[in-house]
């Protein structure tokens, strides 16, 4: 047998990259830049400031590539900037409410790509509303998943926010249009967001703010009945201590009323007042499968998810792409195993895109874009399930369609972030949305056709 | 801000399981499978013993599996044994020789989903051959990825070997069928072994041995210099000491021989002599960038390396599948990023596989089949990239090729290692032998068809 050990977390990603992100020098300067962008308009969101986040990429010299984001977010507070940019699993985005950030890990993998190709330190400017701006370099140390902090002292900064950069090994050249195409889409997501994009010193572009209602705050649900696995319920009843049965279920899901958790419990034949430490594991198994299984309960809270709405998602879309004609539709609030979501979608004609028998899909996950292995995506897969012939989509009309699906938890395929699993749930609504669809594309479609045909005459 | 915090690479995967390939009921059942059996033909090659399989699948009642594997293979030792099924990213599989396994993650991933469905501990019977049997009842304890032991007693066992048993909320119906395929596969890809799986008490297959030779031990090799990264790099030097930069190159390197060391860092202008733990940050910068492009050195060190091999691969092929032609082709030892590989393939015509402009494509890594997520898998991508109709492959004629890639380390795309992430140098390689393959196939089915011709006459 061989020599037994264990590695830490930053350890496995930095062996297996490109699960990631950032296999390839050209995927790796997208992601660093995707990885940015999104923790800055998380942190402009939660600072209630229409976010302004500015992007400059400098290619120092062939096959180097150094990479700027600044944000006028909340910044973070200093005691925590070593553990949330140097170490893996690490940050304040594991609730239960929508953000575009899930794991403590993309900053972290960014950084640890930029130190292993080019032995730079990632750093990091920022300020929070309390705090003057402070500047730190720092290096991870990958066998132990822990920083090290080459700098850290005070600097002037015009107020709270953060500015982050990364210096990597990257294929500019490959790259920049994927880039400059999911900054263009990352506005069509956020539309109340306003990106910069300066590549070597010249301006790219400088776009969004087509909507300017900031979205409103998400807050954290409390569990769904249907997320009830037995870890999760282990730790609801460890914490419960003495209380009743029945007061515990009331009190720690969404949508358990107190006379809906009297029929559960009636069902289940349990006492509703046995107090929850007395409970036998056979009792909290029972309990997990019964809940998991409990149909009739009302649609999940959707307080804590933030779709993009008509009004911002029709504006965004026209703004960007100036359509001839747009339809909007939305499914959900609903569950998959416990995590409420909401599918949303815009089918759009003439937006430029290629015409073909199949229209071009553009999607979004928490509203961030994805641009990489569409292959195996839910999404993709969905849209392929569609008999688009029917509703009048043929190559010589150019119809896009932009999918959003927003969750507590997105099912990703892997860390890169880029690809939707494959969950029935999902699924359904998805497809359902995009036959809803499909029957509004057909009436415009026809129209559109009667108007050509009157005109030709 | 919200509350900062970290999460343990067990939360990490309890949350995001469908990356490790346990999203469904089905595809859990078949994960459950493989993460088992390929530590169980892992463990039977490092004992030097053809590996004898048992798979047992029962479903207790609807949607409730059990899945049993057992093994004739080295056995677990005492102390390791909670840590190695009840932790995540611990194992004995981390140093650079190619094995099945690869993360230190698999068997505890298929606990734990047994775990939060079902309550259930995973049961561990195994003995060395040093020892008499043991017999465990583990749990995970998730939050902190440690083992909690609920049973840990001495236990008759017929020899050394080991047996688990997982628990799991699971769809038999849904994933039979596949996990007879890649029982199935698993004998193609390792001829030595013996598999046999019986469902529901109900023998199914008893299959494989279609060649008695085991596969050559392989040997960890040392470092490639395409592979000196900078985290590489420094922690070769670390461990150098005092030791003269030329004897460290020569040392810690594979290919790296006097004449070729000098040579390099006479290129480089550094002194040869200088004592290596004198090296500043920019000279080791300056070290890793010409590593990792220095040209030249010679193919890698195959001793890392267990391909299948020309006669294994055409035996068991002709067992399974019966092919009225096959031939077989392989490339390398080459490196992506200093990791060694080879590629080999067999092309098979006849095997039953539905005929088609595009051949059946059947994906191995490192022995194991990949049966999920083909649509963005280089080897997919490469097969679809040949120009199969040049080389005589038609509708009429049913092809398949059965493609093996291996090497010290496979760049998965997720954590369920299904599916490969296009890496250039892979991709040359395998598109190179598939384009061979297919001048083979040429002549074959040209021959095929005159004689199909004159048998007409
Ligand atoms: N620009 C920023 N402004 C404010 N906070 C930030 C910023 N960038 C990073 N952070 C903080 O650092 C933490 C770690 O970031 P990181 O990107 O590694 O993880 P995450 O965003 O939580 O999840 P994910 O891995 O999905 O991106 C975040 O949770 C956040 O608290
Ligand atoms: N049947 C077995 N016989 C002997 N050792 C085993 C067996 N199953 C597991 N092990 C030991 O337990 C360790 C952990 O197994 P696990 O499947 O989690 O990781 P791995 O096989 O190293 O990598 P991977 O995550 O890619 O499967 C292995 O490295 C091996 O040492
Ligand atoms: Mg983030
Ligand atoms: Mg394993």
């Amino acid at each position: 047998h061989g020599e037994f050990s264990s590695i830490s977390p930053a350890e496995f990603f930095y062996r297996n990259r490109q699960m990631a992100g950032f296999g390839n020098p050209s995927q790796a300067v997208y992601s660093t830049v995707r990885e940015l962008v999104e923790n800055s308009i998380d942190a402009c969101e939660e600072a209630r400031r229409q976010p302004d986040v500015r992007v400059s990429i400098d290619e120092e010299r062939s096959g180097i590539v150094r990479v700027t984001v600044s944000d006028n977010g909340t910044g973070v507070p200093y005691g925590e900037v070593p553990n949330a940019f140097a170490r893996v699993l690490y940050g304040d985005k594991f609730t239960a409410r929508q953000r575009r950030g899930t794991f403590g890990l993309g900053v972290t993998m960014a950084a640890l790509y930029g130190q292993i190709t080019t032995d730079s330190p990632v750093i990091v400017v920022t300020q929070t509303s309390h705090t003057i701006g402070r500047y730190y370099q720092l290096l991870i140390d990958i066998e132990n998943n822990q920083p090290v902090i080459l700098s850290d002292e005070s600097h002037e900064r015009e107020g709270p926010g953060t500015e982050v950069t990364i210096r990597l090994k990257g294929d500019l050249n490959r790259s920049r249009e994927r880039v400059y195409d999911y900054l263009q889409l990352t506005t069509v997501a956020s539309p109340h967001a306003h990106v910069e994009l300066a590549i070597n010193g010249s301006s790219i572009m400088k776009m969004g703010w087509w909507h300017q209602i900031l979205p409103a705050p998400t807050t954290a649900s409390k569990p769904h009945p249907h997320g009830a696995d037995l870890e999760l319920l282990r730790r609801l009843v460890a914490d419960a201590g003495e209380r009743s049965l029945h007061s515990f279920l009331v009190e720690s899901f969404q949508r358990m009323g107190t006379r809906t958790a009297t029929r559960f419990l009636k069902f289940l034949a349990i006492n509703p007042r046995q107090a929850v430490n007395t409970l036998g594991r056979g009792d909290i198994s029972r309990l997990s499968s019964a809940l998991r299984s409990f149909d009739g309960l009302g649609r999940p809270d959707g307080k804590c998810l933030s779709p993009i709405g008509k009004n911002a998602f029709l504006a965004s879309i026209e703004s960007v792409f100036a359509p001839s004609a747009l339809t909007y539709g939305s499914r959900g609030p609903t569950e998959w195993s416990g995590n409420a979501f909401i599918v949303e979608s815009v089918a759009a004609i003439g937006t430029g895109a290629r015409a073909a028998d199949v229209p071009t899909l553009y999607r979004f996950a928490n509203r961030v874009p994805l641009l990489y292995d569409s292959g195996e995506d839910a999404l993709t897969k969905m849209l392929k399930r569609v008999n688009w012939v029917q509703y009048g989509v043929r190559s010589t009309t150019p119809v896009s369609i932009f999918l959003h699906l927003c969750s507590t938890r997105i099912p990703f395929k892997a860390a890169g972030k880029q690809s939707i699993a494959s969950l029935p749930e999902i699924e359904h609504e998805v497809l359902s949305l995009l036959r809803e669809l499909g029957r509004s594309l057909k009436k415009t479609l026809k129209r559109g056709e009667r108007s050509v045909r009157d005109a030709q005459k």
